[in-house]
């Protein structure tokens, strides 16, 4: 099986669109963040800006590491901070017409690859389970 | 590419070993298993019994829905509770001798597979990334 054969276009239609991504702004305040955190179910979403651009990801555990105090967790603090205070800005991207290999490559270390239109502007995510799932299928054949 | 050209072997060579895996027990109290969570820093760990064998897996967010008041999250209730009021039991469970074909499988839906022996005691982790960086080295021969 070479990578050619996985035909590429299956990464549009693997893609998770960007309307079913949850996800937070730069701004946001962290009592917002960790409530689309906790209603998504989600460990961690990316953070757009006011351009619809990737500029990282956030997670429960960011979230509740900046709060942590000795004896408990300081959830009033948390309107104290914005998402681009805890952040990370490391987030995988890549265009929509790259290879499903340089998708794969990423997705070793990453749960999660942003994919990006010519613009730089979100267009959706490539998830592991995508992956694995359409690797699972060509292994089968 | 066919699965049997994937060494079955290398399971056992990818698999994290159980000393490496952070877990609890079923018994644990939830602050317990909670400051294991953050200490480790990963999302879900495997439980185990006093006999070693599997029985579920836990993560933060199930420890912090369970406390999860109107106002705030209410730390002080944490001791109250037990590892096994909160996890989840369906866990992913293979034994050591099984395909990597099963293994790929199981992790389209699941991010970790714990691992047994024919005693059904727990000897390790097969994770997604371990299965990822696998299939990316076979697929750029
Ligand atoms: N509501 C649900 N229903 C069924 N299964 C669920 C689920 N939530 C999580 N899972 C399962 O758990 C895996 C890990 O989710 P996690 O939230 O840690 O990590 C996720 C999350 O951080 C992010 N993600 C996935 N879908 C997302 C979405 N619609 N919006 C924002 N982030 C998403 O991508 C990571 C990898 O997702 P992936 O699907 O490969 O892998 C998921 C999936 O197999
Ligand atoms: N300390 C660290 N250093 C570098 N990268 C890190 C890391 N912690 C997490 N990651 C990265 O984030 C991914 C998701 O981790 P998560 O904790 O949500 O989900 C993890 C966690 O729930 C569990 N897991 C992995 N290693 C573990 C261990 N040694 N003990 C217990 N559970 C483990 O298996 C899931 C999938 O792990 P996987 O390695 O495929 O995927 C990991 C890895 O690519």
């Amino acid at each position: 099986l070479k990578n050619s054969q996985i035909v590429d276009n299956e990464i549009k239609e693997l893609m998770i669109s960007h309307e079913k991504v949850a996800h937070v702004q730069l701004n946001n305040p962290l009592d917002h963040a960790l409530l689309v955190l906790i209603k998504s179910g989600y460990t961690a979403i990316p953070v757009l800006d006011t351009e619809y651009k990737v500029q990282g990801q956030i997670s429960k555990a960011q979230i509740l590491d900046s709060i942590l105090g000795i004896e408990r967790i300081e959830m009033e603090r948390l309107h104290d901070y914005k998402v681009c205070d805890v952040m990370t800005t490391k987030v995988p991207k890549m265009n929509k017409n790259e290879t499903f290999g340089k998708a794969l490559m990423l997705s070793i270390n990453h749960p999660f690859v942003c994919i990006e239109d010519d613009e730089q502007s979100f267009i959706g995510i490539m998830t592991r389970r995508s992956i694995l799932a359409l690797i699972h299928r060509y292994l089968g054949k």
